[in-house]
């Protein structure tokens, strides 16, 4: 059976390789017009090598190999001494490849259809490559050679999604290219990283689906980015950056900083799931995304003097927040929990093992880095904090019913904005340092723009600062902010205007605190930035 | 990790899009070749 | 998804099955066979349908001036130098140049009739419009066939009916 399954195949595989050259042929002679492609396509479906069967996925995976054996023209290896990099400079002719690029754009073009129940064309051919190219990576290993992969990808989104196809027929190009470059991941084929990153962020794609059919394409990016931050965080996470994971970083620095000037409402959107996946380490890459507010939007000066935050209009306006937040407390069974606790604290035990819930099992911990579960952590201050916002703005609307409604109302409703705030003082006080930190994280992570989540999590953060008779907190929360203003700029509004508040307002006696006086540089770094915070 | 990001080649203060001429994440060069196009098919 | 940063399986990555080294060194491999520039430069599209033999001291290449917005700006607004325009859009089709004649030429008023082919200014305001179509003088850019030899010229229609679902 095996012999005539490879007999077979072989021959299958002849026969692919006859037909790609008829294929190149008719391409070198750029006299031959749509006929000629016309007809060598009607061709291929009589051989019924375009029913969208097994038959077809072969017929692409033979073709896709062909095309990129045919790229490698001459691997010339320059001679000993030179640059590791010269001497892999292949000799490289992409001829084959974009003329097999032309002919899938054509069957794309021509809409040769599959027939019912069979899917598309695209979506196959890609998941096909996409097989193609991880079994290739997986096979070659440090031998894998991207560039061919690379400039396919490039000619049929340079074609596709230029096409004129109308507005629903371009969203389902770009989403099945969104789809192929999720299934082909750096951490699923790592070896194709650079040019993964290149594709997933060029003019052809990424503005377009982000741009197309009203933001319906969000999720798909935001997906592709969360793939990328995954890839990079075990590796960012120490900030210990060898040439390529630093060459990686930076460019994904400069994709972000292309979102932050183009796209930000997009950035603003989902900066919930960007911060589950952005080591505490990263602070400017993370203030980048923080750092994003809507184009439509003014940001008044924060060093404005006496600027009265609570009278902006935007800042009683909740964000929009795309992301799921309550997806890691409903992972954990905690969701439950916190709403039974929040309306009704007393004689609750929630608090009394909270910490121990945000923790990681050791097994996990040492993978992650951490010895707590920061997206359960991340997760637990939005939810909470949105609880609570959403009692604040209640109280405000019922503010015109009559008194004694109000002071019913009122008196529950403060029980509920205090058990919120009751949990992070708790958690400040009952956690450890590392634990702190990442909660103080959680919080700051949402000082951003003008908005009402800014505005709570400000309130907050300054409350546990005033609160506590805890040195160790103060300095915590002072550092969680400083670290984030002492990285290269961009700094989001939210923590400048809280910083600033907190270093002025004599309420917090900030100037009194033994700890900015710890050491010499402290004391001038502190200094300086009193300077330049005015 | 933190680094000066005007020194990426990108210019934040462009009153343009800069996807338009975003050429690569790894060279703070403009995207080469003619830039994105479309011509109708009437026009062919 | 919100399960923990690392991931669950100890040391490698639930994705792929490959651990932190391993996707390193991978990582490593393609830093040395980074994508080049020339690997995303488009085939130009415009392939010259009947390529002359020219001098070698004749420009071999397009000039880079073709490409550059600006240059067709100055020619859309020199009056005479609109044929310039109308030879890049019959000449040079499917190309970045076509693409930015025709709008030189539309900013300047011709309208593109998918008919024809061809373009229109209006002569003078039309006497008729409607939703659907203006009718009037207009001046159009043809190509005629004639026993004084062939040409490109510019002539006049009068009493022409330009239905805009023919309008480009």
């Amino acid at each position: 059976e095996n012999d005539t399954a490879l007999a077979d195949s072989v021959s299958f595989q002849d026969q692919v390789a006859v037909l790609f050259s008829d294929w190149c042929h008719i391409c070198d002679h750029p006299t031959m017009g749509d006929s000629a492609y016309s007809h060598y396509i009607v061709q291929l479906q009589q051989n019924g090598l375009l029913k969208g069967d097994d038959l077809t996925d072969r017929f692409f995976h033979a073709l896709t190999e062909l095309a990129v054996t045919h790229t490698i023209v001459s691997e010339q290896v320059a001679p000993g001494g030179i640059s590791q990099q010269a001497a892999q400079q292949l000799q490289i002719s992409y001829f084959s490849i974009d003329s097999y690029s032309k002919l899938v754009t054509l069957m794309v073009k021509y809409c040769v259809d599959f027939g019912p129940n069979k899917g598309s064309l695209l979506p196959k051919f890609l998941s096909v490559t996409a097989r193609t190219i991880q079994k290739d990576a997986e096979e070659k290993k440090i031998n894998f050679n991207p560039r061919p992969y690379f400039r396919l990808f490039i000619n049929l989104l340079s074609e596709l999604s230029t096409a004129d196809l109308h507005e629903g027929a371009n969203f389902q190009v770009l989403t099945s290219f969104a789809n192929a470059f999720h299934l082909l991941q750096p951490l699923r084929v790592p070896a194709w990283s650079f040019a993964w990153l290149e594709l997933v962020s060029h003019r052809s794609f990424m503005p377009k689906l982000l741009m197309c059919n009203s933001q319906k394409g969000w999720p798909f990016f935001q997906r592709l980015l969360v793939d990328l931050f995954k890839f990079m965080e075990p590796y960012l996470r120490n900030a210990e950056l060898g040439q390529p994971i630093h060459l990686l970083y930076k460019g994904t620095l400069r994709v972000l900083l292309v979102l932050l000037h183009d796209f930000p409402e997009f950035l603003c959107d989902y900066h919930f799931s960007f911060c589950d996946v952005i080591p505490p380490s990263c602070i400017q890459m993370r203030n980048v995304i923080l750092s994003a507010f809507p184009r439509n939007m003014r940001l008044p000066d924060p060093s404005t003097p006496n600027l009265k935050i609570d009278l902006l209009a935007e800042i009683s306006i909740a964000p929009r927040i795309m992301s799921d937040v309550e997806g890691a407390l409903k992972a954990r069974q905690m969701k439950t929990q916190v709403d039974e606790y929040l309306k009704r604290p007393e004689g609750s035990s929630f608090l009394t093992d909270l910490k121990q819930k945000l923790l990681l099992p050791p097994s996990e911990a040492n993978v992650a880095g951490t010895r707590y579960n920061v997206p359960l952590v991340n997760s637990l201050v939005v939810y909470v904090g949105i609880q609570a916002v959403q009692q604040l703005q209640h109280n405000k609307a019922n503010a015109s019913a009559s008194a004694q409604q109000v002071n019913q109302s009122s008196q529950l409703d403060n029980v509920q904005i205090e058990t919120a705030t009751e949990v992070f003082r708790n958690l400040a006080v009952n956690m450890d340092t590392e634990g702190r930190y990442l909660l103080l994280n959680a919080i700051a992570n949402q000082l951003r723009y003008p908005n009402n989540h800014t505005h709570y999590f400000s309130f907050i953060i300054l409350y546990l600062f005033a609160e506590t008779t805890q040195d160790i907190i103060q300095e915590q929360i002072t550092r969680v902010l400083l670290e984030r203003l002492i990285v290269n700029r961009p700094h989001p509004w939210g923590l400048l205007i809280t910083f600033i508040e907190l270093i002025k307002n004599p309420r917090y006696t900030f100037w009194a605190r033994s700890f900015i006086r710890c050491a010499p540089e402290i004391e001038r770094l502190f200094e300086s930035v009193a300077r330049s915070c005015g | 990790l933190g680094m000066d990001l005007t020194s990426l080649g990108l210019d934040l203060n462009s009153q343009d899009n800069l996807y338009k001429t975003f050429g690569s994440p790894w060279s703070n060069e403009p995207a080469k070749g003619d830039p994105d196009f479309h011509n109708p098919a009437c026009y062919l | 998804d919100f399960g923990a940063i690392g991931d669950n399986l100890s040391g490698t990555s639930a994705a792929s099955g490959h651990d932190q080294l391993y996707n390193l060194q991978m990582l490593e491999a393609a830093y040395h066979r980074l994508p080049q520039p020339k690997d995303s430069e488009r085939a130009k599209n415009y392939i010259p349908r009947h390529p002359s033999v020219t001098p070698a001291s004749y420009p071999q290449i397009q000039a880079p001036i073709v490409t550059n917005p600006a240059f067709w700006e100055r020619i859309g607004s020199d009056a005479l130098a609109t044929d310039m325009l109308f030879f890049a859009f019959y000449y040079q089709q499917n190309s970045y140049q076509q693409y930015l004649a025709a709008r030189e030429l539309k900013k300047q008023s011709w309208r593109f009739h998918r008919k024809y082919n061809t373009w229109f200014q209006r002569h003078v305001e039309p006497q008729v419009t409607t939703d659907d179509y203006e009718r009037g003088s207009y001046v159009y850019f043809d190509f005629h066939l004639s026993d004084d030899g062939n040409g490109w010229c510019q002539r006049i229609k009068n009493d022409f009916t330009f239905e805009y679902n023919f309008l480009e």
